[in-house]
Protein backbone atom coordinates (compact mmCIF):
# COMPACT_ATOMS: atom_id res chain seq x y z
CA UNK A 1 0.00 0.00 0.00
CA UNK A 2 1.51 3.73 -0.79
CA UNK A 3 1.33 6.21 1.98
CA UNK A 4 -2.08 7.79 1.33
CA UNK A 5 -3.39 7.75 4.79
CA UNK A 6 -2.27 10.09 7.28
CA UNK A 7 1.28 10.55 7.53
CA UNK A 8 2.48 9.36 11.03
CA UNK A 9 5.91 9.43 10.32
CA UNK A 10 8.24 12.89 11.07
CA UNK B 1 5.77 3.65 16.26
CA UNK B 2 8.41 1.16 16.50
CA UNK B 3 12.21 1.54 18.02
CA UNK B 4 13.59 1.64 14.91
CA UNK B 5 12.00 5.40 14.29
CA UNK B 6 12.21 6.36 18.29
CA UNK B 7 16.04 6.04 17.96
CA UNK B 8 15.97 7.49 14.85
CA UNK B 9 14.09 10.20 15.55
CA UNK B 10 16.15 10.40 19.40
CA UNK B 11 19.27 10.70 17.05
CA UNK B 12 18.04 13.37 15.06
CA UNK B 13 16.68 15.23 18.09
CA UNK B 14 20.29 14.97 19.26
CA UNK B 15 21.79 16.23 16.18
CA UNK B 16 20.12 19.23 16.23
CA UNK B 17 20.69 19.69 19.94
CA UNK B 18 24.51 18.89 19.46
CA UNK B 19 24.40 21.25 16.62
CA UNK B 20 23.26 24.02 18.63
CA UNK B 21 24.84 23.76 21.26
CA UNK B 22 28.52 23.80 19.50
CA UNK B 23 27.29 26.83 17.77
CA UNK B 24 26.11 28.54 21.05
CA UNK B 25 28.97 27.37 23.33
CA UNK B 26 31.87 28.03 20.87
CA UNK B 27 29.84 31.45 19.84
CA UNK B 28 31.15 29.95 16.17
CA UNK B 29 29.59 28.51 13.29
CA UNK B 30 33.01 27.57 11.77
CA UNK B 31 32.74 24.46 9.62
CA UNK B 32 29.09 24.44 9.05
CA UNK B 33 27.50 24.61 5.82
CA UNK B 34 24.86 27.50 5.84
CA UNK B 35 23.51 26.24 2.61
CA UNK B 36 22.80 22.40 4.29
CA UNK B 37 20.91 24.68 7.12
CA UNK B 38 19.23 26.64 4.37
CA UNK B 39 17.69 23.29 2.76
CA UNK B 40 17.02 21.57 6.06
CA UNK B 41 14.35 24.54 6.82
CA UNK B 42 12.97 24.45 4.09
CA UNK B 43 12.52 20.36 3.46
CA UNK B 44 10.80 20.84 7.27
CA UNK B 45 8.40 23.65 6.45
CA UNK B 46 7.49 21.92 3.78
CA UNK B 47 6.77 18.66 5.54
CA UNK B 48 6.02 19.96 8.39
CA UNK B 49 2.68 22.39 7.21
CA UNK B 50 0.29 19.66 8.15
CA UNK B 51 0.66 20.74 11.34
CA UNK B 52 -2.24 23.31 11.14
CA UNK B 53 -4.56 20.37 9.73
CA UNK B 54 -3.44 16.94 11.19
CA UNK B 55 -3.11 16.48 14.70
CA UNK B 56 -1.04 12.88 14.58
CA UNK B 57 -0.65 12.40 18.43
CA UNK B 58 1.65 15.00 20.94
CA UNK B 59 4.84 13.36 20.07
CA UNK B 60 4.46 14.00 16.43
CA UNK B 61 3.71 17.42 16.76
CA UNK B 62 6.09 18.30 19.45
CA UNK B 63 8.99 16.97 17.35
CA UNK B 64 7.68 18.88 14.10
CA UNK B 65 7.81 22.02 16.79
CA UNK B 66 11.25 21.41 17.73
CA UNK B 67 13.01 20.50 14.15
CA UNK B 68 11.09 23.44 12.75
CA UNK B 69 12.46 25.93 15.56
CA UNK B 70 15.83 24.26 15.33
CA UNK B 71 16.48 24.82 11.65
CA UNK B 72 15.80 28.47 11.86
CA UNK B 73 17.04 29.20 15.02
CA UNK B 74 20.49 27.41 13.16
CA UNK B 75 20.23 29.98 10.06
CA UNK B 76 19.71 32.92 12.26
CA UNK B 77 23.04 31.82 14.18
CA UNK B 78 24.58 31.38 10.93
CA UNK B 79 23.46 34.57 9.04
CA UNK B 80 22.83 37.13 11.89
CA UNK B 81 24.23 36.77 14.92
CA UNK B 82 27.72 34.27 14.60
CA UNK B 83 27.63 35.42 10.86
CA UNK B 84 31.21 36.73 11.16
CA UNK B 85 32.08 33.43 11.84
CA UNK B 86 30.40 32.20 9.15
CA UNK B 87 32.47 30.25 6.19
CA UNK B 88 31.62 31.80 3.15
CA UNK B 89 33.98 30.73 1.18
CA UNK B 90 33.84 27.28 1.64
CA UNK B 91 30.07 27.45 1.60
CA UNK B 92 29.57 27.11 -2.37
CA UNK B 93 27.66 24.35 -3.11
CA UNK B 94 25.02 25.74 -5.91
CA UNK B 95 21.87 24.46 -3.65
CA UNK B 96 19.26 25.39 -6.83
CA UNK B 97 20.98 22.14 -8.38
CA UNK B 98 19.51 20.49 -5.77
CA UNK B 99 15.95 22.19 -5.33
CA UNK B 100 14.91 22.33 -8.64
CA UNK B 101 15.34 18.66 -9.13
CA UNK B 102 13.44 18.20 -6.26
CA UNK B 103 10.76 20.09 -7.18
CA UNK B 104 10.37 18.55 -10.94
CA UNK B 105 10.81 15.44 -9.69
CA UNK B 106 7.97 15.96 -6.81
CA UNK B 107 5.77 17.26 -9.48
CA UNK B 108 6.51 14.36 -11.74
CA UNK B 109 6.94 11.37 -9.03
CA UNK B 110 4.20 11.45 -6.31
CA UNK B 111 1.57 9.40 -4.56
CA UNK B 112 -1.02 11.92 -5.41
CA UNK B 113 -0.61 15.68 -6.89
CA UNK B 114 -2.45 17.22 -4.41
CA UNK B 115 -0.55 20.63 -2.60
CA UNK B 116 0.10 18.97 0.66
CA UNK B 117 1.21 15.66 -1.19
CA UNK B 118 3.82 17.21 -3.35
CA UNK B 119 4.96 19.44 -0.56
CA UNK B 120 5.64 16.44 1.43
CA UNK B 121 7.37 14.53 -1.63
CA UNK B 122 9.07 17.65 -2.50
CA UNK B 123 10.64 17.43 1.05
CA UNK B 124 11.61 13.86 1.19
CA UNK B 125 13.28 14.22 -2.42
CA UNK B 126 15.37 17.45 -1.05
CA UNK B 127 16.07 16.02 2.11
CA UNK B 128 18.18 13.11 0.69
CA UNK B 129 20.55 15.87 -0.96
CA UNK B 130 20.06 18.40 1.73
CA UNK B 131 23.49 17.63 3.39
CA UNK B 132 25.61 17.27 0.44
CA UNK B 133 26.50 21.08 0.71
CA UNK B 134 28.11 19.93 4.33
CA UNK B 135 29.77 17.08 2.98
CA UNK B 136 31.38 19.60 0.31
CA UNK B 137 32.12 22.22 2.87
CA UNK B 138 34.37 19.16 4.99
CA UNK B 139 35.78 17.55 2.18
CA UNK B 140 36.90 21.45 0.88
CA UNK B 141 38.18 22.33 4.15
CA UNK B 142 39.57 18.71 4.07
CA UNK B 143 38.87 18.50 7.56
CA UNK B 144 36.11 18.78 10.59
CA UNK B 145 35.59 19.95 14.32
CA UNK B 146 34.81 16.41 16.20
CA UNK B 147 31.75 18.52 17.55
CA UNK B 148 30.73 18.60 14.02
CA UNK B 149 31.42 15.18 12.92
CA UNK B 150 28.93 13.91 15.88
CA UNK B 151 26.22 16.05 14.52
CA UNK B 152 26.91 14.20 11.20
CA UNK B 153 27.06 11.04 12.74
CA UNK B 154 23.79 11.24 14.64
CA UNK B 155 22.03 13.10 11.61
CA UNK B 156 23.05 10.13 9.33
CA UNK B 157 21.86 7.69 11.40
CA UNK B 158 18.78 8.72 11.82
CA UNK B 159 17.45 8.33 8.51
CA UNK B 160 19.53 4.95 8.53
CA UNK B 161 17.76 4.01 11.48
CA UNK B 162 14.35 4.99 9.50
CA UNK B 163 15.76 2.16 7.12
CA UNK B 164 14.88 -0.36 9.95
CA UNK B 165 12.01 1.48 10.70
CA UNK B 166 10.63 0.63 7.26
CA UNK B 167 11.74 -2.99 6.82
CA UNK B 168 9.86 -3.65 10.39
CA UNK B 169 6.64 -1.62 9.03
CA UNK B 170 6.89 -3.98 5.93
CA UNK B 171 7.08 -6.96 7.44
CA UNK B 172 4.52 -6.32 10.82
CA UNK B 173 2.28 -3.96 9.05
CA UNK B 174 2.80 -4.55 5.07
CA UNK B 175 2.77 -0.64 5.10
CA UNK B 176 4.93 0.81 2.95
CA UNK B 177 5.93 4.42 1.26
CA UNK B 178 8.44 3.40 -1.54
CA UNK B 179 8.93 7.41 -2.10
CA UNK B 180 10.21 7.88 1.70
CA UNK B 181 12.00 4.33 1.30
CA UNK B 182 14.29 5.09 -1.74
CA UNK B 183 14.99 8.59 -0.72
CA UNK B 184 16.06 7.37 2.69
CA UNK B 185 18.24 4.77 0.89
CA UNK B 186 19.93 7.42 -0.80
CA UNK B 187 20.17 9.99 2.03
CA UNK B 188 21.96 6.93 4.02
CA UNK B 189 23.90 5.71 1.40
CA UNK B 190 25.59 9.79 1.03
CA UNK B 191 26.84 9.57 4.28
CA UNK B 192 28.39 6.29 4.10
CA UNK B 193 32.13 7.59 3.20
CA UNK B 194 31.46 9.95 6.24
CA UNK B 195 30.37 6.79 8.39
CA UNK B 196 33.77 5.04 7.13
CA UNK B 197 35.91 8.23 8.35
CA UNK B 198 34.14 8.59 11.48
CA UNK B 199 34.41 4.79 12.66
CA UNK B 200 38.27 4.29 11.74
CA UNK B 201 39.13 7.76 12.77
CA UNK B 202 37.14 10.29 15.33
CA UNK B 203 36.17 6.87 17.26
CA UNK B 204 39.95 6.74 18.01
CA UNK B 205 40.56 10.17 18.88
CA UNK B 206 42.21 11.85 15.67
CA UNK B 207 40.34 14.64 13.62
CA UNK B 208 38.05 14.28 11.01
CA UNK B 209 40.76 14.46 7.63
CA UNK B 210 39.18 14.12 4.66
CA UNK B 211 41.83 12.72 1.90
CA UNK B 212 42.40 16.37 -0.02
Amino acid sequence: TNDNDVKDEL
Amino acid sequence: MNVFRLLGDLSHLIAVIILLQKIWHTRSCAGISGKSQVLFALVYTARYLDLVSTYVSLYNTFMKVIFLISSYATIYFIYMKFRATYDRNHDTFRIEFLILPSVLLALLINHQFSFLEVLWTFSIYLESVAILPQLFMVSKTGEAESITSHYLFALGSYRGLYIFNWIYRYWSEQHYDIIAIVAGVVQTVLYCDFFYLYVTKVLKGKKLQLPA
